[in-house]
């Protein structure tokens, strides 16, 4: 563990509950794609599978299951508790075009070919286009609550921060992996026009507005 | 290549 890995998965664990929070206090998921979250939770089941065949630590465990219970969470309180108010129209990503991909390349690069290191190939690159639907849905409302975007700001930031554990990984550890490296590289990607809107407006106490 | 035993990372 090191401060890089600790302060991204701080990060990852501040968005799930900004979420939750946001949509527990305002009662509703405006502005949140579901879409999204359901890919969070495919990741989460997928990558977390080895919860029960293989021990890290308790932090990694306890962490994994806070992940998948809070995803659950998620889930049913936008698509049974405050279903009303979640946005279908907006939320129109086809996720079928991200978990075919995913699925296609988990079977031809991969470390190993078995079921669970498939599976955890499939959560590494699905986790890497995840946040598209949300992003799709900010760009067609064509803005984002300040919470929402505080949200997306601590979700990007995880793994931006985990590039940062990985290189230290290699200079400290001589260890690495370049599918986590590939897919952590696309997934910061995807944020950065976000980054630069939330830094030039939302610290500023402006909403986030995507230019029309 | 990168082989490790496990994946230690969330």
């Amino acid at each position: 563990m090191n401060i890089f890995r600790l302060a991204g998965d701080l990060s990852h664990l501040l968005a799930i509950i900004i979420l939750l929070l946001k949509i527990w206090k305002t009662r509703s998921c405006a502005g949140i794609s579901g879409k999204s979250q359901v890919l969070f939770a495919i990741v989460y089941l997928t990558r977390y599978l080895d919860l029960f065949t293989t021990y890290i630590s308790l932090y990694n465990s306890i962490m994994k299951i806070v992940f998948i219970a809070a995803s659950g969470a998620t889930l049913y309180l936008m698509y049974v508790k405050f279903k009303a108010t979640y946005d279908h129209n907006h939320d129109s990503f086809r996720i079928e075009f991200l978990l075919i991909p995913c699925v296609i390349l988990a079977l031809i690069i991969n470390h190993d070919f078995t079921v669970m290191e498939i599976l955890w190939t499939f959560s590494i690159y699905l986790e890497s286009v995840a946040i598209l639907p949300q992003l799709f849905l900010v760009s067609k409302t064509g803005e984002a609550e300040s919470i929402t975007s505080h949200y997306l700001f601590a979700l990007g930031s995880y793994r931006a921060l985990y590039l940062l554990n990985w290189i230290y990984r290699y200079m400290a550890e001589s260890h690495y992996d370049l599918i986590a490296i590939f897919a952590g590289v696309v997934q910061t990607i995807l944020y950065c026009d976000f980054f630069y809107l939330y830094i030039t407006k939302v610290l500023k106490g402006k909403k986030l507005q995507l230019p029309a | 290549g990168d082989e490790f035993a496990k994946h230690d990372e969330l």
